[in-house]
């Protein structure tokens, strides 16, 4: 392992984990520096798989994925310490965080070159695979796996069609993508559904855009040319994106949502709350303060 | 410039990794500017579709392409039309899968993939359903069902 990259005492942490980590730099395509952090496996890190984590964006830093989602530390809201997550993903593998490309994150390129592609993004991003095996040569025969998020639907098959038709020997077996761009007018279209299927547009809306997008078997409706169709899938798709709701998460709150919206009042749950509980007396207060202490601790 | 998605709280991450002590610990070169969760790069988006990657690298690599299914970034009825689209061959039926004896979503397997759904949860699997994306990624990554 390349030892000066190792992080040997990482602050806001009460106790070291006892696996080992390390955080520094792969070199990539032309002067781009990209940042990794590289966390072994709790388990049996020899024998166990290599992950590369990558988020998307494009230009969202894989750090997000490390220290709120998947990684062993998650921050406290404090912005200072930090908790460990039962959860992360190197219970059971060795797992990289790379960000990508240059100028996301720490990862940047001295002279500030940013412009870029998906194709070199994909290449620079092989290149810097290819640095990280150099700097950890044990790692070389484990199995690999490439896997990412959101625009990582892009990263993630690109990268591993590179390791597919590249020489470089990394015993790849596998790649997973979560809530994946896939494909840009299907997640579009197939969204007017999911709009309608949880209640978000109403009967109405519904049948227009049937009418004016649909010929009874098949309906367009991002790449419609009818304009009647199209001022109908705009409508849609704002109430998707613009009155507030959490695009990410129908059901969360929208954190520093659009002031116009902002519910001066309750949050989701506690509107929710009102709702289920309304039949009883007026106690509100009382009733549900008590279910939120609850709910924070049940699984 | 920053570009901070929409509704999401990155105000701890944010404020952790410019710490200079963590920056310090991390190796971080002075070069580098001050940490944000998104950059607005100038990126030209070159692929409309992932169809034909999908098909070269389906033919070497497992797949496993997982929503959770309140996300309407990416929904997942669009990846689910996708898969089926790439016209693989079937190995088991759309059903549940759980974690312990709770329903954690629906899965369907095809040769050398496997199309999975997490309920409830929104674009973060691994932070919204983490015990989930946990079993659901060790089953993957051991090819197990």
């Amino acid at each position: 392992a390349y030892a000066p990259d190792e992080v040997t005492n990482l602050p806001g942490l009460k106790t070291q984990p006892t696996f080992r980590h390390y955080s520094g730099y792969l070199n990539a395509s032309g002067e781009d520096r990209l940042h990794y952090w590289f966390v072994e496996s709790e388990n049996d890190p020899a024998n166990d798989p290599v992950v590369l984590w990558m988020n998307g964006g494009p230009g969202c830093s894989s750090m997000d994925g490390m220290l709120s989602e998947l990684g062993p530390f998650h921050v406290n809201n404090d912005g200072q310490s930090l908790y460990m997550n039962e959860f992360s993903w190197n219970k059971v593998a060795n797992v990289i965080f790379l960000e990508a490309p240059a100028g996301v994150g720490y990862s940047y390129n001295p002279s500030k070159e940013y412009a870029t592609d998906d194709d070199k993004v994909s290449m620079g991003n092989y290149l810097a695979l290819q640095s990280f095996f150099k700097k950890f040569p044990e790692y070389a025969s484990n199995e690999f796996y490439v896997t990412g998020e959101s625009y990582g639907g892009i990263y993630v098959p690109t990268l591993s069609l590179r390791i597919l038709q590249g020489n470089a020997t990394i015993n790849m077996k596998g790649f997973a993508v979560g809530n994946g761009i896939t494909n840009f007018t299907t997640n579009s279209d197939s969204l007017v559904y999911f709009a309608y299927y949880h209640g978000l547009i109403g009967l109405n809306l519904w049948k227009g855009l049937n009418d004016k997008c649909c010929d009874g078997t098949y309906c367009v409706f991002t790449e419609s040319t009818d304009t009647g169709c199209l001022t109908l899938v705009r409508e849609t798709l704002n109430i998707v994106y613009n009155i507030g709701l959490n695009t990410y998460s129908l059901y969360l709150d929208c954190y520093n949502g659009p002031s116009s919206v902002k519910s001066p009042l309750l949050t989701r749950y506690q509107f929710d709350m009102q709702h289920a509980l309304g039949h009883l007396p007026t106690q509100p207060p009382k009733y549900y303060q008590p279910m939120s202490a609850i709910l924070s601790k049940s699984k | 410039l920053g570009v901070v998605p929409p509704c999401i709280n990155v105000t701890g991450v944010t404020a952790y990794l410019n710490l200079p002590a963590v920056r310090k610990a991390l190796h971080i070169a002075e070069e580098a500017t001050a940490w944000e969760i998104c950059s607005a790069l100038p990126y030209k988006t070159i692929y409309a579709t992932m169809y034909d990657t999908y098909k070269s690298i389906l033919t070497q690599y497992r797949g496993l392409v997982y929503n959770g299914d309140t996300d309407m970034a990416c929904n997942f009825l669009g990846d689910e039309w996708f898969i089926e689209s790439l016209n693989l061959k079937q190995k088991t039926d759309r059903a549940p899968w759980k974690l312990g004896d709770q329903i954690a979503g629906f899965v369907k397997e095809f040769e050398g993939l496997s199309l999975v759904t997490v309920k409830g949860s929104g674009h973060m699997v691994p932070q919204e359903r983490p015990a989930q994306a946990l079993k659901m990624i060790t089953s993957f990554l051991q090819n197990k069902p």
